[in-house]
């Protein structure tokens, strides 16, 4: 199963989501994948690896290097990535001339996709040709919401992006959920966005809510998840929760 | 004098940093001109302006329509706005097409340059060519930096992006300065983050630091800048006092 977490909103925690789920359901025993197509390459470095010599996404995706040359194996067993480098951002110019420009990464994951169970895309803020080709590739969109204002206003026209890619791309593309992400108990501001959230989107929202917690913020300096970082702490306990909803939402 | 307010980085303060300046420099009297240039069209909401029904953005970049067409005021005295509208995510395919595709936005400003002491350009977190359009028409960038791990890691790639986009594009564009946002005196990120960045960028980085505020995030709700939501709190004295060193660097 394929997820794209994405949203085009800056700073909504979908690196944080990407790594923190994947190293979730590695822990369950099941095979794991996490690609990095985001040039800032934080979900590479928030595992713990900054400036890779050898191939990475950018060669898959601009130079048809094969998906398995640049897998990496990570500290976590059952985790393997694909990391990504500020090349990449080379892509969002050279990618729109190309024929079938939108289906490299979905023709580029054939080859690796016998090996995992779960296969994580962490999505750059953006709706460009590379969150595109995230949408073609995948089964389930992933769509961490923060729960403050501005993180509102673009919902409405991501959903209607998917609807476009479900139609023209990949009719297959389903919504795994909404996943509300950095969440205060003490502000007004995000128990009002939850509730304008679960209004406009009934269904899809996750039960899980992901609350602001600073060992989240430090744990990419030590190159891990929060759930190896401080596994009892309350953002390493939701995102093993919201792991399990991954799973049953199948 | 034109301010492109830019950071790959999602999420960083780019729109609250954009909008609470423009309007500190408005409030003294300078006539000040907001571009919102994301296609999530933050700076429109976040000083009321939703679902724009006349000429936006879009219209100037993609179009030809002169920028004049686009200009709303705002609440705020001496304030303009050029607002988005998410159609503007149409504009990183459409304009690799096109003959001097970086200098659209430059071209579009001449016309209405004589009117504003101050422009601010609101950036998409990215570095493709509605980014680029920014940086060549900008005198000066001003860099919201998160003071939180991951923002640190892609700004020694924005300083190379400016480094080649003054070779190529804009031989005058300077740096204003780095503005550390979202500073949480609790935390020890936060602290090192503040440390990192004065180390790497000694003579870069403004003396102000805008802390975390809660009134900040609430303010975009109102189409308020914080400056007029809660003129007192921390977060807009900060404001305030970064625009004051706005002016001072010149
Ligand atoms: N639940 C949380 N509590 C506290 N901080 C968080 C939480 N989730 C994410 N963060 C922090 O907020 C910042 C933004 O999160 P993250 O980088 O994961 O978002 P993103 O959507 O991937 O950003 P981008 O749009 O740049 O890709 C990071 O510094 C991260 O450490
Ligand atoms: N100093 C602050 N204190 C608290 N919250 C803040 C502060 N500055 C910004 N925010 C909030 O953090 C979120 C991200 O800020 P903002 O949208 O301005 O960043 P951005 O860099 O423009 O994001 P994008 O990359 O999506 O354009 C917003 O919800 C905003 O209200
Ligand atoms: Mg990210
Ligand atoms: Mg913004």
């Amino acid at each position: 199963m394929i997820y794209a977490v994405a949203n085009q909103k800056g700073g909504v925690g979908k690196t944080t989501s990407a790594v923190n789920l994947a190293a979730c359901l590695a822990d369950t025993g099941a095979k794991v994948l996490l690609i990095d197509l985001d040039p800032q390459a934080n979900a590479s470095s928030g595992l713990g690896f900054r400036d890779v010599t050898g191939p990475t996404i950018v060669d898959v995706m601009l130079d048809g290097a094969p998906m398995s040359s640049a897998v990496l194996s990570t500290r976590i067993p059952q985790l393997d990535i694909v990391p990504s480098s500020p090349d990449l951002s080379g892509a969002a110019i050279e990618l729109p001339q190309r024929d079938g420009r939108e289906y490299i990464l979905k023709q580029a994951l054939t080859e690796v996709l016998p090996a995992y169970e779960y296969i994580f895309v962490d999505c750059p803020p953006s709706l460009d040709l590379l969150a595109i080709n995230a949408f073609a590739a995948a089964d389930r969109m992933i769509i961490p919401v923060q729960c403050e204002y501005y993180a509102l206003e673009g919902l409405s026209r991501l959903m209607e992006t998917i609807r476009g890619v479900r139609n023209h791309l990949n009719p297959g593309l389903g919504l795994a959920g909404l996943l509300l992400t950095m969440h205060d108990i003490r502000t007004r501001v995000s128990t009002d966005v939850v509730t304008e959230v679960r209004r406009h989107f009934p269904d899809s929202v996750f039960a899980t809510v992901i609350p602001r917690n600073v060992r989240i913020t430090e744990a990419p300096s030590y190159g891990e998840p929060v759930t190896r970082y401080d596994p009892q702490c309350a953002g390493a306990q939701a995102y093993i929760a919201a792991a399990q909803e991954v799973i049953a939402r199948g």
